[in-house]
């Protein structure tokens, strides 16, 4: 699963 | 972006639209819990920390200054300018009850353990708990305005909008985030008592009344 910062989603 | 995920942006800023509006023209904060919209304001701040550190897109900037400034000025209102309307009486939620084991699960919890990151998850976690005074308070006051149940409504369906982008995202970017996804499910199911109530009243032109 990818979840690098930054975060695309609010 | 997606459609999904637009149209759950849309809801969350209509949302605080509704609730900031009930606000000013009534010139009353009267059935809004405090107490969620000072995790929100939590919630925000912690989430949205990589707004000086990096650039996402305008929308992303935009929406994220929104969202934090709103959340303030929504504290503002209840807990200054609109004081005398504020029923602290029946907005009695231990916050501390849900900030301390989300503060440890994310803590224990997280993708990477680096600051940002702990306090973005910190931030997922809080967010799927945050409305819970909000619930806890209309079910003690028994009943809900419309426009609160309007509210709540559009708040709940945002992150339930959420959840059919992240199922969007992962069969056509293979995008999958586990910490979002069960934070988000976890934010919609404690919506579902209320989306009942407001689907089989609000919109029958009923007032909700919880067995208080």
């Amino acid at each position: 699963c990818n979840h690098s910062l930054p975060k695309d989603e609010l | 972006m997606n459609i999904f995920r637009l149209v759950g942006d849309m809801s969350h800023l209509l949302a605080i639209i509704i609730l900031l509006m009930k606000m000013w023209k009534s010139r009353s904060v009267a059935g809004i819990s405090g107490k969620s919209q000072i995790l929100f304001a939590i919630v925000f701040t912690t989430r949205y920390l990589d707004l000086f550190t990096s650039f996402v897109s305008i929308y992303n900037t935009s929406m994220k200054v929104f969202f934090i400034g709103t959340s303030y000025v929504t504290v503002y209102f209840i807990y200054q300018h609109f004081k005398p309307t504020y029923d602290s009486n029946h907005d009695t939620f231990r916050v501390e009850f849900l900030i301390v084991p989300v503060g440890g699960l994310a803590f224990l919890v997280n993708h990477e353990f680096s600051l940002l990151e702990i306090l973005w998850t910190f931030s997922i976690y809080l967010e799927s708990v945050a409305i819970l005074p909000q619930l806890f308070m209309v079910s003690k006051t028994g009943e809900a305005e419309s426009i609160t149940s309007h509210y709540l409504f559009a708040l709940g369906s945002y992150r339930a909008l959420y959840l059919l982008n992240w199922i969007y995202r992962y069969y056509f970017e293979g995008f999958f985030d586990l910490i979002a996804v069960v934070a988000g499910c976890v934010q919609t199911i404690l919506y579902c008592d209320f989306f009942y109530l407001y689907i089989t009243k609000v919109l029958k032109g009923k007032k909700i009344s919880l067995p208080a």
